[in-house]
């Protein structure tokens, strides 16, 4: 038996809203140190790695490591109907073909409980391997969120330069060019609205802002997003689930034909 | 003119 209990059921809708647009399936891997997916696109040229990890959860047991074929753009359509203060319990019956989610409205006065049938998908484990990476850009997740979209009423692609001092995300396209250019902060209140850089090496690369604005789906479960780059190497943009994990995004940068 | 490469090529998943 699979059993999960998050006392903000939101966290969960909102890593849903931050895959389904990437990916439309996906399997998750459950096992006693939590879930973990790994999906790519149709096309083949981003990746979504997500971990929760168990300890995040209010209460967490899983007594066989199980592999859940799941229909998200189906389980987002379910935790719509989740009011957003809920506990969300998620749990798979042994010998069940079906996921069930159950939801708890604050006040107890209220239970729901949908079941969604499981998916015999075909999935493999790719292994990404550790890189050290020359440049990361931490900055606030809505002002990443914004640029990006900005940047696409321009063109399809954008090239984000980074420098010690600041970053530049820049596009182009049949209606003209345009550029944002963000400082480093050297003084800020709080630290979620800081742009900082750390930096061995400046790079300059080129992607398909399209999926950027795919990854921005998840900028609602932290105030933050790393963008981790290094020449010829693919971006991991990743944004952190609380304390109890992360959502990584890695695409492959575009390059002159 | 810009190309999208797989991810496969960068990760050597080929």
């Amino acid at each position: 038996m699979f059993e999960a209990r998050l006392a903000q059921g939101s966290i969960f809708a909102k890593v849903i809203e931050g895959l389904r647009e990437l990916v439309t399936e996906a399997t998750w891997e459950c096992s006693g140190n939590g879930i973990t997916l790994q999906a790519m696109d149709s096309s083949h040229v981003a990746l979504v790695s997500l971990v929760l990890r168990s300890d995040g959860f209010e209460t967490y047991r899983c007594d066989r490591n199980m592999s859940l074929g799941i229909s998200l753009t189906s389980m987002s359509k379910v935790l719509k109907m989740m009011g957003k203060d809920d506990t969300l319990t998620i749990r798979v019956n042994d010998d069940s073909d079906a996921i069930v989610l159950s939801m708890e409205s604050q006040n107890q006065e209220e239970f729901a409980e949908y079941e969604l049938r499981l998916m015999d998908l075909d999935s493999e484990h790719l292994g990404i391997p550790d890189t050290d990476y020359s440049c990361v850009v931490k900055m606030p997740s809505t002002k990443f969120s914004r640029i990006c979209r900005d940047m696409a009423i321009l063109g399809d692609s954008v090239t984000i330069c980074s420098t010690k001092d600041g970053v530049k995300f820049g596009a182009k396209g049949d209606v003209g060019q345009g550029s944002i250019r963000l400082n480093q902060s050297t003084n800020v209140d709080k630290e979620e609205d800081a742009v900082s850089i750390e930096l061995r090496e400046a790079v300059a690369l080129t992607f398909a802002v399209r999926y950027l604005n795919m990854f921005c789906k998840a900028a609602p479960l932290s105030n933050q997003v790393n963008l981790s780059m290094s020449e010829d190497t693919p971006l991991m943009c990743e944004f952190k689930v609380g304390d109890m994990g992360h959502i990584r995004f890695y695409l492959a940068p575009k390059i002159e034909d | 003119q810009l190309i999208q490469c797989k991810l496969a090529i960068y990760y050597d998943w080929l």
